[in-house]
């Protein structure tokens, strides 16, 4: 189990990272969590795509400018096609 | 900018939307005009046009809601998400709702109502989410637009317009004269004792009275009114015009000339216009109106047809039931066929032929029986 807060918390912005590809980047529901996954996984691509449409630099990893836009608000309609 | 799959979109111009619920966070006019004025944003680029719907189906349904709401989309709380709607078609597609968790302002401390309905309304009509990060159908709420001077960016007005196209041909920037239209022999002098008028309106703050193809505009800061050509301003008007009105709350005025009437905010005729007097409720047996005078301490728009009158509710928009009713019956001492009208200070100014009635509708009487050109100071 992790031991420190670092851990929790990393998990959890794993999981906010999660359902927001799969709410607005139409992420399959039973990704893999990106953590076990190289740089080709589904959902580094997601990674991608969602930098690319918002104009942030497409790293595939969840940076914390990445992790920032996240968490701001939004509309809920999501940005690829459904 | 994108459009969602398949590309939906409104297969007619004209669209109806309804106000379902309201928020707690703002007053109900407030949630009203930003609804107005972010339908407007839309109407402005496009030949689409709105009316609004109390009751029943409309293409467009706003609501305001928390967590679940029925559309097994449910909103998650303060923050993140703030709203959501559904792209062009029956039912709930079209509608738009709005997270009632967040706190919706009319300024920008909190979530601007506008900016975020504006966007919504986009979805409405069929576009999707734009990667233009100035485009109003950016995905991510920013707060720090200048609401005074908002304007959709070039990326908004192109996806939009891929789906309805351009507004009619508005006029052409109507110029702005400045000069007067030197009286000659075939203008009306406006010392003429016989002197009678077509329509005469309020906007914003001057007096327009119509005759034939001209008017007079009237400042109360100027002694002399000004003589122009109505084409000078509105080119796409009619001359010899029925009646007009200015709804001060709206900043609009509206000109009739038989079976139709437009509206136009300071020199532009608004789009979507004109429309159908049927529209606003008469019956087809009504052909035209005489005259309309706006009660802006009641809201009402009352509509003159020869010796009866109808009055008209502007916030729902629809005509009054119970009318038309004698216009002597209501207003006394006003017992000819009215052929112009509008309010100033208080009182109501009917015309008829060369003359004119003053008339203070609290005491409910006929208080200066005056010359119609009067105002002209001859």
């Amino acid at each position: 189990y992790p031991l420190d807060g670092a851990a929790r918390s990393q998990d959890s912005s794993m999981d906010l990272a999660q359902k927001y590809l799969e709410n607005y980047y139409n992420l399959a529901k039973d990704a893999k969590q990106f953590v076990r996954e190289r740089d080709s996984g589904p959902v580094v691509r997601k990674i991608r795509e969602m930098q690319k449409f918002l104009g942030l630099k497409v790293t595939g990893k969840l940076d914390s400018k990445t992790l920032e836009v996240m968490h701001k608000p939004r509309c809920g309609v999501p940005d690829v096609g459904h | 900018f994108s459009t969602f799959p398949g590309v939906p979109k409104w297969t007619k111009t004209h669209l109806t939307y309804r106000i379902v619920n309201y928020t707690p966070d703002l007053p109900k006019d407030a949630v009203d005009s930003a609804i107005e004025k972010a339908l407007k944003v839309w109407e402005e680029v496009t030949p689409l046009t709105f009316s609004r719907l109390y009751e029943g189906e409309a293409d467009i349904k706003i609501s305001f809601a928390v967590r679940e709401h029925g559309d097994f989309v449910p909103f998650d709380g303060p923050g993140n998400v703030l709203a959501h709607a559904y792209a062009p078609g029956p039912g709930i597609n079209g509608d738009a709702h709005f997270d009632d968790d967040e706190k919706w302002t009319m300024d920008t401390a909190g979530t601007n109502l506008f900016l975020v309905a504006a966007h919504e309304l986009g979805h409405s009509l069929g576009l999707f989410h734009s990667t233009n990060m100035e485009a109003l159908m950016y995905p991510l709420y920013s707060s720090f637009k200048d609401l005074a001077r908002f304007r959709l960016s070039q990326d908004d007005v192109d996806g939009i317009q891929s789906l309805y196209g351009p507004p009619p041909a508005s006029p052409e920037d109507p110029l702005v004269p400045t000069e007067s239209v030197p009286p000659g022999p075939e203008t009306p002098a406006m010392c003429d004792p016989a002197l009678s008028f077509d329509a005469v309106t309020t906007l914003r703050g001057e007096i327009l009275f119509f005759k034939d193809r001209h008017f007079w505009r009237k400042s109360l800061r100027v002694l002399e009114p000004q003589f122009l050509l109505i084409s000078t301003f509105w080119p796409s008007l009619p001359s010899g015009m029925d009646a007009a009105y200015e709804v001060t709350s709206k900043d609009t005025v509206f000109i009739f000339k038989g079976n139709q009437f437009w509206a136009i905010k300071g020199n532009e005729v608004q789009a979507g216009y004109p429309r159908g007097i049927h529209t606003l409720g008469f019956p087809p047996t009504v052909r035209r109106i005489d005259a309309a005078i706006y009660d802006k301490e009641k809201k009402k728009t009352y509509f003159f047809v020869e010796d009866e009158y109808w009055r008209f509710d502007e916030r729902r928009q629809s005509m009054d039931p119970g009318f038309p009713k004698q216009t002597a019956e209501d207003f006394p001492g006003v017992d000819t066929k009215v052929d112009a009208a509008f309010e100033q200070f208080g009182f109501f100014y009917f015309f008829s032929g060369s003359s004119q009635l003053e008339y203070d509708p609290n005491a409910k009487k006929v208080t200066h029986i005056l010359k119609s050109n009067s105002w002209f100071n001859c």
